[in-house]
């Protein structure tokens, strides 16, 4: 009834509402954890205490080195065809702007193949980028590159249009990447609606005019930690099911949701596990990623660290993807793989989570999964998720107290199961 | 050690579903 048991510990038995709780007593104590901030290492110590206190194993951290990037205060005024002040979020690595800040006229465009018809118009300009919503995957290169495509062909800086499944005038910042031999623009995302009604505007043949200020700045790489503990497997403890979330968040609202909440319902997957006195032949091993949000850091460096054991590691586990009702499991891996995670899936019928889906997948695990050990990612309402990640918004009030019970009741069985079975997950 | 790695299957899938089932 080991099944069983976890559920109803996580649903309806004395850890109700756990991992909510821890969540919501961390993020209200330090806030959101920008890699390379001193909010994000009290939280990593706090956190080494809360494991320890918890009587995992092997609790320990190791050091990486990480980006160090700080927003300063922003803003940036439409001032033609109206006075207009945009709420802004600078994206990750951007640099700033002189202190006088940028003014220029803008040129909005659709895509990246109208700015490179249109790349005559955008010498000296601020190029808006009005990017449809395709979905994440595919709407993200905008904020990624867009700063990049738009020097290349003169602009001075760029907006893009926050990557959100749904606004309600709050942009949402991000990572973005400069190219070597491009030059480095200021660039920041802006809401849905600025972005559309600036469409709007040009299509009418208006002229905008924005002044745009940032005192964004990137200093010296820094140090930051991954965060491991362990409940040490019985007979083969040096195979290895790897739970995880990441601690490191956007330095906007609280973190709670991308990805406070996959990093403490990994945890509360562990907690359950010993509360039930269980304790699987393999080791369950919980990481707490550093700067996922800068690309993956912290995992990188776990993965070049550890990747000679990676005959032992049976399954990794990533949720970032948010704790909502949980909807199956994203999975990757062999035919066979995949067959015996349906089967630990039908475990979860009472609850109703029993879905197998396909490409599992996480930043923090892509490496592993990429040199082929089968991995899962916890699966929701990805609209509702996107809506509020890397926004103002990203706080315990988007988060729901039963439905992480339920995450956590997936995730502890899936990967106690696993990580019990007699045999690893075939390749 | 009695370690079984990917090149070591032994157990049939029903046999696998069956070990599974046991922890409903």
């Amino acid at each position: 009834d080991v099944a069983k048991a976890i559920v109803d510990l996580a649903v309806c038995g004395k850890a109700q509402n756990r991992s909510y709780e821890r969540l919501a007593l961390l993020v209200d104590t330090v806030g959101p954890r920008l890699t390379g901030s001193p909010n994000l290492e009290k939280a990593i110590q706090i956190m080494y205490q809360n494991l320890m206190d918890d009587g995992l194993k092997n609790v320990h951290l190791e050091p990486v080195k990480v980006p160090h990037w700080e927003r300063g205060q922003e803003s940036a005024v439409m001032l033609e065809p109206r006075n207009h002040s945009m709420a802004i979020l600078g994206l990750g690595s951007s640099v700033g702007t002189p202190p006088e800040g940028i003014t220029a006229e803008v040129l909005v465009v659709s895509s990246f193949d109208e700015l490179h018809r249109r790349a005559s118009e955008a010498r000296g300009k601020i190029v808006v980028y009005n990017q449809p919503y395709k979905g994440y995957g595919e709407s993200v290169q905008y904020r990624v590159q867009g700063a990049v495509e738009a020097a290349k062909v003169g602009a001075v800086a760029s907006l893009i249009k926050s990557v959100a499944s749904f606004s309600i005038y709050s942009p949402h910042t991000g990572i973005q990447y400069y190219q070597d031999g491009v030059p480095q623009i200021p660039t920041a995302c802006i809401t849905v609606e600025d972005a559309e009604m600036m469409a709007r505007m040009a299509s009418r043949g208006t002229k905008i005019v924005i002044q745009l200020k940032m005192e964004a700045k990137n200093y010296p790489d820094t140090e930051s930690f991954n965060t491991v503990a362990e409940i040490t497997g019985s007979k083969y403890p040096e195979q290895v099911v790897l739970v995880s979330g990441h601690l490191d968040s956007w330095d906007v609202g609280q973190g709670a949701l991308d990805d406070g909440s996959g990093a403490f319902v990994s945890w509360e997957a562990l907690s359950l596990i010993k509360d039930l006195g269980l304790r699987p032949k393999r080791t369950l091993r919980l990481v707490l990623w550093t700067a996922e949000e800068q690309g993956g850091i912290g995992s990188l460096q776990y993965y070049q660290q550890h990747k000679v054991n990676i005959s032992n590691f049976s399954l990794v586990m990533e949720s970032d993807l948010g704790n909502f009702m949980p909807t199956g499991l994203a999975f990757t891996g062999s035919d066979k793989a995949r067959a015996i995670m349906k089967e630990v899936m039908n475990l979860l019928q009472p609850i109703n989570t029993t879905q197998v889906f396909g490409d599992g997948e996480g930043v923090d695990i892509n490496y592993w999964i990429q040199a082929g050990v089968p991995g899962a990612s916890l699966l929701d309402d990805l609209k509702r998720y996107f809506s509020f990640h890397h926004s103002q918004g990203d706080t315990m009030t988007a988060l729901d107290p039963m439905q992480m019970n339920y995450s956590a009741a997936v995730w502890a069985v899936v990967s106690y199961v696993i990580a019990d079975l007699d045999e690893m997950l075939p390749r | 050690r009695a370690v079984c790695k990917d090149v070591c299957h032994l157990k049939t899938f029903e046999q696998i579903k069956e070990e599974i089932a046991g922890y409903q």
